[in-house]
């Protein structure tokens, strides 16, 4: 369960202030599949580094499954971090000069896997998203395309409780896009939350519900009808 | 005028091959607006690098303006991809603890352009792009989309003859993706050339004709019908 109270986060540029959330709330039920939308610079990655504990409101409170994030010590944090949540960031974030294996084997070194089992799960994953022929690509090695299912698999590879997807589908074209989602689809009916940001309606509709966001204020917050 | 000849594009991986393009042949004329769309990892970026004097051709020619392009020197090379040719990446590849403004300046910088005139010009783009109140905004101060529209703004900044968008509405919302076609769409009318590569339909169907790519070879050609 994901509970944003009251939530604005302000930026500080020297004697600037910038103003990116202004008294968000919200609540997020366990297993729900949301999605985010709103205009360029409307504060959804803000709202989604919030969420996955990757950066602090300025005002208000976040409880994950009924605790105050703030009040949590760093090794509880990292563990959510790890184990928890899975992560796709805007920006992808892989590590350069590291094979497309290595990449998306990252969270489970952390995690103590042996090498043997993680080589296994982070090829399984690699295939699923379509790239069984680039284990050996590096970043610079992959198309746009290519290098945003490294960072989805990435986020998958721990099995996470709660995926966090800023933008999974904005270099991919239709079908890959498509294969994504089925990929979150299968995820989210084995009991995962998702939390899904995207500038595409036919995106957003495989969610239960979309928050709109606008100037940092939630505007809209509607469920999506299944026929 | 562009024309690509018999191209072929191999990336070396120490002892494997990976093919990209293969035997790819078209052109494109002077103030014509070309779309290319394909599967991710099609081709599609390995196309426009080589249109754009990025990156050459392992077999095969290009030629532009009548003028092979392997045959020019470094000094040519360096005049087309400065005055003649506006890119956007599709990775905005901007310079980062630098400025918007600065990065959409950085092309006047090189083009010896006065320090009172690219400033005007930078700024008007920027407002053109819609972010006027985010000059002073280094890219980790701006949101995925803000910082597309930096990266379009400066592919503009030097009035191209030919503008080559990889992507360029990937990360926008359709509000804002619409405003940067409006701006495109300008500069075709002022007869500048314009090759887009996007995976949406709509974002395509701005162009006068579309190039289908798939696994590196083009199998489709259309013209866009106007109603
Ligand atoms: N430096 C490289 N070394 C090896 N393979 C590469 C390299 N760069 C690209 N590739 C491969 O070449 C193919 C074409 O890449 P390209 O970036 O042109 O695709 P794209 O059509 O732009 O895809 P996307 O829509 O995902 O951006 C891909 O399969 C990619 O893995
Ligand atoms: N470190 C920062 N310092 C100052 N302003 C920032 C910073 N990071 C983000 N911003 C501003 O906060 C606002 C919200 O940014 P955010 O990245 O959340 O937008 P977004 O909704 O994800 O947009 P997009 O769809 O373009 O990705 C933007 O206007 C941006 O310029
Ligand atoms: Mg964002
Ligand atoms: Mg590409």
């Amino acid at each position: 369960m994901i509970k944003i109270e009251n939530v604005s986060k302000i930026y500080k540029m020297g004697t600037i202030d910038v103003p990116a959330l202004r008294e968000v709330s919200f609540s997020i039920k366990q297993n729900e599949f949301v999605s985010i939308m709103g205009p360029s610079g409307s504060g959804k990655s803000t709202l989604m580094n919030i969420i996955g504990c990757l950066d602090t409101p300025t005002i208000g409170r976040y409880f994950l499954d009924g605790i105050e994030v703030e009040k949590l010590g760093d090794n509880d944090l990292a563990a959510i971090r790890n184990k928890k949540i899975g992560f796709v960031f805007q920006t992808f974030n892989l590590l350069p000069r590291t094979n497309a294996l290595k990449n998306v084997e990252l969270p489970l070194i952390y995690a103590g896997v042996s090498v043997k089992e993680r080589d296994k799960i982070a090829k399984s994953l690699l295939v699923d998203v379509g790239l069984g022929d680039r284990f050996e690509h590096n970043p610079s090695e992959l198309s746009g395309g290519q290098r945003q299912r490294v960072a989805i698999a990435r986020a998958l590879v721990n099995t996470p409780s709660i995926l966090l997807a800023d933008e999974p589908t904005g270099n991919l074209d239709s079908k890959a896009g498509a294969e994504i989602m089925e990929i979150f689809n299968s995820l989210h009916q084995k009991g995962a939350t998702i939390i899904l940001v995207t500038h595409e309606r036919y995106v957003a509709e495989f969610a239960d519900r979309i928050i709109h966001l606008f100037d940092g204020k939630v505007v809209k917050d509607e469920n999506v009808d299944r026929v």
